[in-house]
């Protein structure tokens, strides 16, 4: 049974789904069984992998709200091997919804329970906020990696993200762990890249991934393809990157 | 009695906060007395002005949960003319805590009503989510203005943005207008900015401001030194067209 990792942090707009995608497609071309969870309402990790999100017959929403299992919800992506559990806007009332619901913070890892053994891996695509979505992936997960670009606001958010993280820890998951932080959107030739990337090494230490993530526009532009980078273009820096942050993952154990 | 305008995305990292700074900046600088209010409570625009979040003696939170007047909760900041309602992570407790406030839809609008008359405008900086601090903030506004990257993520999330507007107006804002769409970290370069940027202007037409914030480094590295970008770098690129998008602004009344 593979691990469970969750993509989080409530900073916006830091490479969350463009990691969920692309890693969960590097993964996948490595010939594991890859599940990518999206807990976004936003379901830019759906469509991003070329699924119309208003489209979706059943989502995350219907397995957290309604009990149904994940079996039905599961769909298949155009890559051999990364299977999605989509989402779609009913999840955004999900946020709210699940303030009454008991046991509410461990939905999801109830519902994951019966298919992970499935798949190698299982990747959660968490919103922006550390609202109920979040911490049903964070109980759920076995690891957390953080995508952070190189810029100031985000340092600023880390603090409080670790400390969800370790509130999550005690209170319903001893297991989970900081998988890494991950580098993204760097632009070395600026001073500012080179400063906070100094800080944040500083910081973390070996609890950063060696592989970072450059600027490179056809990561932007391969999700109006509605296809990974790796389909879209192979041989763009944004490919390259994520295939050595794939392998990265698979020839460690932990970071700890 | 000045607009209040609501800053407001869904979309995570299309430049809000950097909006709230460095247009209430502008504004003030053409000698308007101006209000930011930091909904966010991540509190990026508190400290992106300067002030050091974990030392802020009352927040948002206070007035909006504790029933404390704006009056002693708004600080000044380095710039003459610019107060802030700042945030701190207690907000972060208040998304939920709302659920069960009777009227917790209009408690910002309450809030800021003894307040209003003292500012000829007061801009609102929302949370990457459409939660009860978003929904406050466009029940308390006259306009949203949606800053918006020109990429394609940016695009899929506009139609549930315009939906919860439409849905304020009708429930419980009749008032409530969409000022503008700004478009942000424009790199002129780049096929993907040109296609999107005219699929943007044909979609909202005369509802996107004329003026265009360029990817400019030097927007980024402002708020490392908790100054807008007019103390910072006056003479950058982001600090033009931020004086340019203020200039906009006051020359016309109604986008619609
Ligand atoms: N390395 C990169 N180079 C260039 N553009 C990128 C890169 N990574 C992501 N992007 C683009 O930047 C934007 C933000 O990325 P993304 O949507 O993946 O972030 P996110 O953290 O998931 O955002 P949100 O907080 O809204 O969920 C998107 O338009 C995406 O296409
Ligand atoms: N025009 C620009 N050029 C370069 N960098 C920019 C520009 N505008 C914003 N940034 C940087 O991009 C990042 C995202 O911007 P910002 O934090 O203002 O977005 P936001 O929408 O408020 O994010 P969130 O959704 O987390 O609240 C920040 O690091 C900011 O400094
Ligand atoms: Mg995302
Ligand atoms: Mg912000």
């Amino acid at each position: 049974m593979g691990p469970v990792i969750a993509i989080a942090n409530q900073k916006g707009g830091v490479g969350k789904t463009t990691t969920a995608i692309n890693l969960g497609a590097a993964l996948a071309a490595a010939d594991l069984k890859v599940l990518v969870v999206d807990a976004d309402a936003q379901a830019n990790c759906t469509s991003g992998l070329g699924i119309d999100k208003t489209a979706v017959p059943k989502s995350l929403y219907h397995a957290l709200m309604l009990n149904e299992p994940l079996e039905g919800i599961i769909l298949e992506t155009a890559l051999e091997g990364l299977k999605i559990v989509p989402a779609d806007k009913h999840l955004s009332g999900a946020v709210i919804e699940l303030v009454d619901v008991p046991e509410r913070e461990s939905l999801l890892r109830r519902r994951l329970a019966p298919v992970r053994d499935r798949f190698h891996i299982v990747l959660i695509d968490c919103p922006p906020a550390l609202n109920l979505l979040t911490l049903n992936s964070l109980v759920a997960a076995d690891q957390v990696l953080v995508p952070m670009q190189c810029e100031y606001f985000a340092l600023e958010g880390v603090a409080e993200l670790l400390e969800t993280i370790e509130r999550v820890k005690a209170l319903w998951n001893p297991r989970l762990e900081l998988l890494g932080v991950l580098l993204t959107m760097c632009d070395e030739r600026t001073n500012l890249n080179r400063e906070v990337t100094e800080e944040i090494r500083r910081h973390f230490r070996h609890q950063v991934f060696e592989t970072t993530i450059p600027r490179n526009v056809r990561l932007a532009e391969a999700p109006s393809f509605g296809q990974p980078i790796l389909t879209y273009d192979i041989k763009s820096k944004g490919a390259e990157s994520y295939l050595r942050l794939a392998r990265e993952l698979l020839n460690h154990d932990q970071k700890s």
